[in-house]
Protein backbone atom coordinates (compact mmCIF):
# COMPACT_ATOMS: atom_id res chain seq x y z
CA UNK A 1 0.00 0.00 0.00
CA UNK A 2 2.80 2.41 1.01
CA UNK A 3 3.88 2.47 -2.43
CA UNK A 4 0.18 3.50 -4.18
CA UNK A 5 -0.17 7.36 -4.51
CA UNK A 6 -3.38 7.99 -3.54
CA UNK A 7 -5.06 10.42 -5.64
CA UNK A 8 -6.50 13.45 -3.91
CA UNK A 9 -8.94 14.50 -7.26
CA UNK A 10 -9.95 10.91 -7.37
CA UNK A 11 -10.95 10.51 -3.71
CA UNK A 12 -13.01 13.42 -4.09
CA UNK A 13 -15.00 12.44 -7.23
CA UNK A 14 -15.70 9.55 -5.55
CA UNK A 15 -16.90 10.94 -2.02
CA UNK A 16 -19.13 13.22 -3.90
CA UNK A 17 -20.51 10.19 -6.18
CA UNK A 18 -21.30 8.51 -2.90
CA UNK A 19 -22.37 11.43 -1.20
CA UNK A 20 -24.88 12.31 -3.88
CA UNK A 21 -26.76 8.93 -4.40
CA UNK A 22 -27.49 9.50 -0.95
CA UNK A 23 -26.92 6.28 0.20
CA UNK A 24 -25.37 6.23 3.74
CA UNK A 25 -24.58 2.71 3.51
CA UNK A 26 -22.62 3.13 0.34
CA UNK A 27 -20.89 5.80 1.79
CA UNK A 28 -19.88 3.57 4.60
CA UNK A 29 -18.27 1.14 2.13
CA UNK A 30 -16.64 3.64 0.08
CA UNK A 31 -14.49 5.30 2.93
CA UNK A 32 -13.75 1.55 5.04
CA UNK A 33 -12.47 0.37 1.26
CA UNK A 34 -10.71 3.15 -0.65
CA UNK A 35 -10.10 6.15 2.14
CA UNK A 36 -6.90 3.95 3.83
CA UNK A 37 -4.28 4.18 5.32
CA UNK A 38 -6.93 6.75 7.05
CA UNK A 39 -3.85 8.52 8.50
CA UNK A 40 -2.68 9.57 4.83
CA UNK A 41 -2.64 13.33 4.84
CA UNK A 42 -4.43 13.09 1.38
CA UNK A 43 -7.22 11.02 2.37
CA UNK A 44 -7.63 12.78 5.86
CA UNK A 45 -7.92 15.88 3.89
CA UNK A 46 -10.96 15.05 1.65
CA UNK A 47 -11.97 13.06 4.39
CA UNK A 48 -12.21 16.32 6.55
CA UNK A 49 -14.04 18.37 4.18
CA UNK A 50 -16.80 15.51 4.06
CA UNK A 51 -19.84 17.48 5.36
CA UNK A 52 -18.79 20.49 3.03
CA UNK A 53 -19.50 18.39 0.26
CA UNK A 54 -22.51 16.60 1.83
CA UNK A 55 -24.48 20.32 2.04
CA UNK A 56 -23.67 20.51 -1.45
CA UNK A 57 -24.63 17.37 -2.92
CA UNK A 58 -26.24 14.91 -0.37
CA UNK A 59 -29.73 14.52 0.37
CA UNK A 60 -30.81 15.65 4.27
CA UNK A 61 -30.87 11.69 5.67
CA UNK A 62 -27.31 11.21 4.24
CA UNK A 63 -26.31 14.55 6.33
CA UNK A 64 -27.99 13.62 9.13
CA UNK A 65 -26.19 10.19 8.92
CA UNK A 66 -23.03 11.89 8.92
CA UNK A 67 -24.02 14.05 11.84
CA UNK A 68 -25.06 11.82 14.12
CA UNK A 69 -22.42 9.00 13.72
CA UNK A 70 -18.68 11.19 13.00
CA UNK A 71 -19.83 14.67 15.07
CA UNK A 72 -20.12 13.35 18.50
CA UNK A 73 -19.98 15.80 21.69
CA UNK A 74 -18.63 12.51 23.56
CA UNK A 75 -15.04 12.55 20.86
CA UNK A 76 -16.93 8.70 20.42
CA UNK A 77 -15.82 7.78 16.70
CA UNK A 78 -17.15 5.63 14.11
CA UNK A 79 -14.55 4.01 11.67
CA UNK A 80 -12.29 6.02 13.79
CA UNK A 81 -13.33 9.03 11.70
CA UNK A 82 -14.03 11.98 13.72
CA UNK A 83 -15.72 15.34 11.67
CA UNK A 84 -15.40 18.90 13.43
CA UNK A 85 -18.92 20.63 12.52
CA UNK A 86 -17.62 23.91 12.47
CA UNK A 87 -14.41 22.92 10.34
CA UNK A 88 -13.16 25.30 8.19
CA UNK A 89 -12.33 25.04 4.26
CA UNK A 90 -9.61 26.80 2.46
CA UNK A 91 -11.75 29.82 2.18
CA UNK A 92 -12.29 29.51 6.22
CA UNK A 93 -16.33 28.67 5.03
CA UNK A 94 -17.83 25.76 7.37
CA UNK A 95 -20.45 23.69 6.40
CA UNK A 96 -23.10 26.24 7.93
CA UNK A 97 -21.35 28.73 5.69
CA UNK A 98 -21.90 26.42 2.15
CA UNK A 99 -25.92 25.43 3.23
CA UNK A 100 -26.55 29.24 3.91
CA UNK A 101 -25.15 30.28 0.73
CA UNK A 102 -26.54 27.57 -1.27
CA UNK A 103 -30.38 28.38 0.17
CA UNK A 104 -30.51 24.73 1.97
CA UNK A 105 -33.13 26.14 4.48
CA UNK A 106 -33.58 22.52 5.86
CA UNK A 107 -29.45 21.87 6.36
CA UNK A 108 -29.36 25.70 7.41
CA UNK A 109 -31.94 24.61 9.92
CA UNK A 110 -30.51 20.93 10.83
CA UNK A 111 -27.17 22.35 11.38
CA UNK A 112 -28.30 25.11 13.56
CA UNK A 113 -30.16 22.51 16.39
CA UNK A 114 -26.42 21.02 16.73
CA UNK A 115 -25.66 21.15 20.46
CA UNK A 116 -21.66 22.25 18.88
CA UNK A 117 -22.79 24.28 16.09
CA UNK A 118 -21.24 27.50 16.08
CA UNK A 119 -22.42 30.50 13.76
CA UNK A 120 -20.41 33.26 14.25
CA UNK A 121 -17.10 31.54 12.64
CA UNK A 122 -15.76 33.98 10.09
CA UNK A 123 -14.94 32.99 6.71
CA UNK A 124 -11.79 34.60 5.02
CA UNK A 125 -13.72 37.27 3.55
CA UNK A 126 -15.13 37.77 7.21
CA UNK A 127 -18.55 36.68 6.86
CA UNK A 128 -20.44 35.04 9.18
CA UNK A 129 -22.86 31.98 7.80
CA UNK A 130 -25.93 34.67 7.99
CA UNK A 131 -24.49 36.80 5.85
CA UNK A 132 -23.31 34.31 2.74
CA UNK A 133 -27.76 33.85 2.51
CA UNK A 134 -28.76 35.26 -1.12
CA UNK A 135 -32.80 33.73 0.70
CA UNK A 136 -33.91 36.07 2.49
CA UNK A 137 -36.32 33.51 4.26
CA UNK A 138 -32.93 31.25 5.38
CA UNK A 139 -31.19 34.32 7.01
CA UNK A 140 -34.25 35.25 8.77
CA UNK A 141 -34.88 31.91 10.13
CA UNK A 142 -30.85 31.91 11.26
CA UNK A 143 -31.68 35.24 13.05
CA UNK A 144 -34.63 33.77 14.76
CA UNK A 145 -32.40 30.81 15.71
CA UNK A 146 -29.50 32.92 17.18
CA UNK A 147 -32.29 35.04 19.18
CA UNK A 148 -33.52 32.00 20.87
CA UNK A 149 -30.47 30.21 21.75
CA UNK A 150 -29.04 33.99 22.83
CA UNK A 151 -32.36 34.37 24.96
CA UNK A 152 -31.74 30.89 26.81
CA UNK A 153 -28.32 30.88 27.17
CA UNK A 154 -28.22 34.29 28.48
CA UNK A 155 -30.95 32.89 31.12
CA UNK A 156 -28.32 30.13 32.08
CA UNK A 157 -25.52 32.10 32.53
CA UNK A 158 -27.55 34.53 35.31
CA UNK A 159 -29.05 30.93 36.98
CA UNK A 160 -25.81 29.98 37.17
CA UNK A 161 -24.12 33.40 38.59
CA UNK A 162 -27.04 33.00 41.02
CA UNK A 163 -26.30 29.79 42.16
CA UNK A 164 -22.33 30.48 42.20
CA UNK A 165 -22.03 27.67 40.08
CA UNK A 166 -18.41 28.02 39.16
CA UNK A 167 -18.43 24.87 36.95
CA UNK A 168 -21.34 25.86 34.81
CA UNK A 169 -20.32 29.49 34.44
CA UNK A 170 -16.65 27.94 32.99
CA UNK A 171 -18.38 25.40 30.88
CA UNK A 172 -21.00 28.41 29.44
CA UNK A 173 -18.02 30.76 28.52
CA UNK A 174 -15.52 27.88 27.12
CA UNK A 175 -17.72 27.68 24.25
CA UNK A 176 -16.79 29.90 21.22
CA UNK A 177 -20.14 30.88 20.18
CA UNK A 178 -21.19 31.88 23.87
CA UNK A 179 -18.07 34.04 23.86
CA UNK A 180 -18.60 35.67 21.40
CA UNK A 181 -22.47 36.52 21.86
CA UNK A 182 -22.56 37.02 25.74
CA UNK A 183 -21.07 40.19 26.91
CA UNK A 184 -19.96 39.50 30.50
CA UNK A 185 -19.85 42.91 31.24
CA UNK A 186 -23.07 44.16 30.49
CA UNK A 187 -25.54 46.24 32.67
CA UNK A 188 -28.37 44.32 34.18
CA UNK A 189 -31.30 46.64 33.07
CA UNK A 190 -33.17 46.78 36.06
CA UNK A 191 -29.98 47.91 38.78
CA UNK A 192 -28.21 49.51 36.32
CA UNK A 193 -25.18 47.48 37.31
CA UNK A 194 -22.67 44.39 35.78
CA UNK A 195 -22.15 41.71 36.86
CA UNK A 196 -18.48 42.70 38.79
CA UNK A 197 -21.02 45.03 40.30
CA UNK A 198 -23.10 43.33 41.90
CA UNK A 199 -20.72 40.57 43.54
CA UNK A 200 -18.21 43.56 44.61
CA UNK A 201 -21.99 44.90 46.56
CA UNK A 202 -22.48 41.33 47.75
CA UNK A 203 -18.26 41.30 49.12
CA UNK A 204 -17.91 38.23 47.49
CA UNK A 205 -14.22 37.82 47.23
CA UNK A 206 -14.08 34.88 44.92
CA UNK A 207 -16.67 35.34 42.75
CA UNK A 208 -14.87 38.68 42.19
CA UNK A 209 -11.79 37.05 41.54
CA UNK A 210 -13.20 34.43 39.14
CA UNK A 211 -15.02 37.18 37.08
CA UNK A 212 -12.03 39.45 36.54
CA UNK A 213 -10.11 36.12 35.90
CA UNK A 214 -12.69 35.84 33.00
CA UNK A 215 -13.27 39.35 31.42
CA UNK A 216 -15.21 41.42 33.66
CA UNK A 217 -13.90 45.06 33.05
CA UNK A 218 -12.65 46.63 36.77
CA UNK A 219 -12.88 50.34 34.20
CA UNK A 220 -16.93 49.38 33.83
CA UNK A 221 -18.82 51.84 35.38
CA UNK A 222 -22.64 51.39 36.49
CA UNK A 223 -25.47 53.51 35.33
CA UNK A 224 -24.93 55.89 38.10
CA UNK A 225 -20.87 56.23 37.32
CA UNK A 226 -19.44 54.26 39.58
CA UNK A 227 -16.32 51.97 38.80
CA UNK A 228 -16.73 48.51 41.23
CA UNK A 229 -14.11 49.52 43.37
CA UNK A 230 -16.13 52.88 44.57
CA UNK A 231 -18.55 50.73 45.62
CA UNK A 232 -15.40 49.17 48.42
CA UNK A 233 -15.49 51.36 51.62
CA UNK A 234 -12.75 53.00 52.35
CA UNK A 235 -10.22 51.02 54.01
CA UNK A 236 -6.03 51.71 54.46
CA UNK A 237 -4.62 47.66 53.60
CA UNK A 238 -1.76 48.51 55.69
CA UNK A 239 -4.20 48.34 58.57
CA UNK A 240 -5.07 45.44 60.89
CA UNK A 241 -8.37 43.96 59.96
CA UNK A 242 -10.29 43.98 63.33
CA UNK A 243 -13.26 42.44 61.81
CA UNK A 244 -14.02 40.08 59.14
CA UNK A 245 -15.59 42.97 57.33
CA UNK A 246 -12.92 45.03 57.13
CA UNK A 247 -10.83 41.91 56.41
CA UNK A 248 -12.97 41.21 53.13
CA UNK A 249 -12.91 45.07 52.14
CA UNK A 250 -9.41 45.26 52.14
CA UNK A 251 -8.77 42.25 50.18
CA UNK A 252 -11.20 43.23 47.54
CA UNK A 253 -9.51 46.63 47.41
CA UNK A 254 -6.01 44.93 46.36
CA UNK A 255 -8.40 42.38 44.51
CA UNK A 256 -9.63 45.68 41.98
CA UNK A 257 -6.57 47.31 42.29
CA UNK A 258 -4.09 44.94 40.75
CA UNK A 259 -7.02 44.25 38.16
CA UNK A 260 -6.96 47.87 37.18
CA UNK A 261 -3.03 48.01 37.38
CA UNK A 262 -3.09 44.63 35.42
CA UNK A 263 -5.27 45.99 32.50
CA UNK A 264 -3.74 49.36 31.97
CA UNK A 265 -0.16 47.85 31.91
CA UNK A 266 -1.94 45.45 28.93
CA UNK A 267 -3.90 48.28 27.22
CA UNK A 268 -0.79 50.16 26.97
CA UNK A 269 1.20 46.83 25.37
CA UNK A 270 -1.48 46.82 23.14
CA UNK B 1 -41.13 55.16 35.95
CA UNK B 2 -38.40 51.99 35.66
CA UNK B 3 -39.76 49.52 33.34
CA UNK B 4 -40.00 46.03 34.72
CA UNK B 5 -38.62 42.81 32.91
CA UNK B 6 -39.56 39.44 33.69
CA UNK B 7 -36.41 37.22 34.01
CA UNK B 8 -35.48 36.15 30.91
CA UNK B 9 -35.90 39.45 28.84
CA UNK B 10 -33.43 40.89 32.05
CA UNK B 11 -30.88 38.17 31.52
CA UNK B 12 -30.68 39.11 27.82
CA UNK B 13 -30.34 42.67 27.91
CA UNK B 14 -28.09 42.41 30.51
CA UNK B 15 -25.20 39.46 28.87
CA UNK B 16 -26.64 39.41 25.03
CA UNK B 17 -24.21 41.56 23.00
CA UNK B 18 -25.69 43.91 20.68
CA UNK B 19 -24.00 42.33 17.52
CA UNK B 20 -26.42 39.33 18.35
CA UNK B 21 -29.51 41.72 18.07
CA UNK B 22 -30.74 40.91 14.20
CA UNK B 23 -28.74 42.12 11.75
CA UNK B 24 -31.30 44.37 9.59
CA UNK B 25 -31.02 42.26 5.99
CA UNK B 26 -32.57 44.10 2.94
CA UNK B 27 -32.98 42.71 -0.70
CA UNK B 28 -29.90 44.84 -1.64
CA UNK B 29 -27.57 43.17 0.82
CA UNK B 30 -28.76 39.65 -0.40
CA UNK B 31 -27.88 40.39 -4.03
Amino acid sequence: LSSVVISKPLLKLKLLDALRQGSFANLKDLLQKQFQPLDDPNVQQVLHLMLHYAVQVAPMAVIKDIVHHWITATGATFLNIHLDLNEQDSNGNTPLHIAAYQSRGDIVAFLLDQATINDCVLNHSHLQAIEMCKNLNIAQMMQVKRSTYVAETAQEFRTAFNNRDFGHLESILSSPRNAELLDINGMDPETGDTVLHEFVKKRDVIMCRWLLEHGADPFKRDRKGKLPIELVRKVNENDTATNTKIAIDIELKKLLERATREQSVIDVTN
Amino acid sequence: RQKHYNDGERAVLQFGKNRSEPIILSYKDMN
